[in-house]
């Protein structure tokens, strides 16, 4: 419920005032998802493969992770998308960790590096933070996760 | 970077005392329109000079970085129960470095149009074009992240967003002499990045782990054709069918976890 608990702390008149928002006097209350813009949402790419290969081929760093207690847009969904894209494997499978579990599991392809994270669901560091926060350093240094 | 002065956050309601430095406020993308996106820059907690620029994109479409990104997920703090005050997060990204939460595209939480039409033709193309030129200006507001190590980061949809906008990035910086993007990767999450994939793995997810009747299953399998844009009616009887009769009162972004009554 915690979308619950922004809803009422940003509606506050001096939590905006603070942060500098809603100077123009929003005809609608601040909220955490728009029901306007996603229903008449207009164009929607049917696929970001093509773009991925682009911008591997333009040498980004790139990572994808999957929390695998989401069922929205789950682990499976991901790994049949990435697997279309035929990227030849330069680390093998592996279990990586976080403290003295096992955080997730991951593999490197030349230009791609993809993990799941151990009992995350959609918002991967509302519900694994620690294991969100070593994805993220390692990503950020550029090095595989750990393996111990 | 006067403006970058008037944006300085002295303190939040409820704030623990923190030693980063926060930033928040408009900038306009589309005049003639009036759209402008509202971003909260959390700079880092030691040498902020010294680390990366990260951006994060929640999805939706439609929904908002401060409401999940910054006030759930990787953001410095977190809300209480009350709604009133605000605790520390202690696994906070901007730990690491300097994360730039944006609203994106306007219309979602603070960020706003003049054009009330805007709402109702929102989509990939200008969303990007727009957080574009969102940078571009920003970057000019905060010139000391010019040319810093500068990552994307976005779940869900944003896995539209995020490589949308960096595609764009690389196309401008080869379109000018001076690129004032170093941009060096992108992190997405749970990601939606191929329709047909991704229907195909959630449907074999929804059957792998127990969701859905092998019936269900079959059914979706038989009636709904992913290559299409567009769904059949049949196949949303049956997706909705399972989604409806045999998920049960669950989270289905958490499958695991008590669901929000």
């Amino acid at each position: 419920c915690t979308e619950n608990y922004a809803e009422k702390y940003y509606n506050q008149p001096e939590v905006q005032k603070a942060m500098h928002a809603n100077v123009t006097g929003i005809p609608y209350k601040w909220t955490a998802c728009s029901d306007v813009l996603i229903k008449y949402w207009n164009d929607s790419e049917t696929s970001l493969l093509p773009t991925y290969k682009k911008l591997i081929a333009a040498g980004l760093r790139i990572w994808v992770f999957s929390g695998d207690t989401d069922s929205v847009v789950p682990v499976t969904a991901t790994r049949f998308s990435l697997n279309h894209l035929n990227l030849t494997v330069q680390t093998r499978w592996y279990p990586w960790y976080a403290g003295n579990q096992v955080g997730g599991w991951t593999e490197v392809y030349n230009g791609l590096t993809f993990a799941t994270v151990r009992g995350a669901g959609h918002e991967v560091p509302l519900f694994q933070p620690k294991r969100a926060f070593i994805l993220f350093k390692s990503f950020l240094a550029g090095k595989e996760l750990p393996t111990s | 970077p006067k403006q970058q002065e008037l944006d300085r956050i002295t303190a939040l309601p409820g704030q623990p005392p923190v030693t980063f430095s926060q930033f928040s406020g408009y900038i306009t993308v589309n005049e003639q329109h009036g759209r402008a996106l509202f971003y909260w820059l959390t700079e880092a907690t030691s040498h902020p000079q010294n680390k990366p620029l990260v951006l994060w994109l929640n999805g939706g479409p439609g929904c908002s970085s401060v409401a999940y990104g910054a006030s759930e997920e990787i953001g410095p703090f977190r809300i209480n129960r009350t709604g009133l005050s605000l605790y520390l997060n202690k696994y906070s990204w901007n730990k690491e470095a300097n994360i730039l939460f944006l609203e994106s595209p306007a219309g979602v939480g603070f960020s706003y149009t003049n054009t009330s039409s805007d709402l109702k033709d929102s989509g990939d193309k200008r969303t990007a074009q727009d957080a574009l030129v969102f940078l571009i200006r920003w970057m000019s507001r905060f010139p000391q992240y010019k040319n810093r190590e500068f990552y994307i980061a976005g779940e869900s949809y944003a896995g539209h967003y995020v490589p949308q906008l960096a595609k764009k990035i690389v196309e401008y910086n080869k379109a000018h002499l001076q690129p004032i993007f170093n941009l060096k990767g992108f992190i997405v999450g749970n990601a939606a990045t191929d329709n047909y994939h991704d229907n195909i793995g959630t449907v074999t997810f929804w059957w792998t782990h127990s969701m859905i009747s092998d019936g269900s299953y079959q059914s979706i399998l038989k009636n709904c054709n992913f290559k299409e844009v567009q769904t059949s009616e049949q196949c949303d009887d049956a997706l909705n069918y399972a989604m409806n009769n045999e998920f049960g009162d669950i989270d289905q972004y958490s499958i695991y976890t008590p669901s929000c009554i």
